[in-house]
């Protein structure tokens, strides 16, 4: 379950 | 993207716009805590740094910029247009208290020792607390007038459709961002007081929601 990067959410 | 982040990230729009055409429309920013608003513009900041680096999709940009601009114009109604109507005697929150330990945090536990990484983990915890000046506020003066409450509402509601949205995507394509989703849920629960006080006070028709 990694961090997908970079951060898509607001 | 899903409905609940979808409906999330309206539910912020909504309640900055709430908050932004209450003051533009009464000419006042009377129980509105200034020093949260700051502090949201600073979350903005550190956070959004990444539209100079990365490109997510038009709505991700569209939506940074619109949530930047209108949090600076909140700050620049508060503190400079209707700043005699600013309630800086009960804004009386100590700031210090929240970034002293939020900066210490997000040093210790980031993704990435790097500037960008820690400014957006900055931005991640200083949102979960920066309503507490606002919540602090209304405690000490022992009243809301409803559409201060209107936009605590619709600030709560996309906190809890934001975990909705975390749950979603655990599910369907194994997204986990832990420090998102501790200080989120944390973030939330700051909300649950007030929500009961809400649908309790507010709902029923009353002008303003005053304490117990």
């Amino acid at each position: 379950h990694a961090l997908k990067m970079p951060h898509d959410e607001l | 993207m899903n409905v609940f982040r979808l409906a999330g990230d309206v539910s912020h729009l909504v309640a900055i716009i709430i908050l932004l055409v209450k003051i533009w429309r009464s000419k006042s920013c009377a129980g509105i805590s200034g020093k949260s608003q700051v502090l949201f513009a600073l979350v903005f900041t550190t956070r959004y740094l990444d539209l100079f680096t990365v490109f997510i999709s038009a709505y991700n940009t569209i939506m940074k910029v619109v949530f930047l601009a209108m949090s600076y114009a909140t700050v620049y109604l508060i503190y400079m247009r209707f700043r005699n109507m600013y309630d800086s005697e009960n804004d009386t929150f100590r700031v210090e208290f929240l970034l002293v330990p939020v900066i210490g945090l997000s040093f210790l536990e980031n993704y990435a020792f790097t500037p960008l990484e820690i400014l957006w983990t900055f931005s991640i915890f200083l949102e979960a607390v920066a309503i507490m000046p606002q919540l602090f506020m209304i405690t000490k003066t022992g009243e809301a007038e409803s559409i201060t409450t209107h936009y605590l509402f619709f600030l709560g509601l996309y906190r809890a459709l934001y975990i909705a949205n975390w749950v979603w995507r655990y599910h369907t394509e194994e997204f986990f961002d832990q420090i998102a989703v501790v200080s989120g849920v944390v973030q939330t629960i700051f909300y649950c007081d007030f929500f009961y006080l809400y649908v309790t006070r507010v709902l029923r028709g009353k002008a303003k929601m005053i304490l117990p």
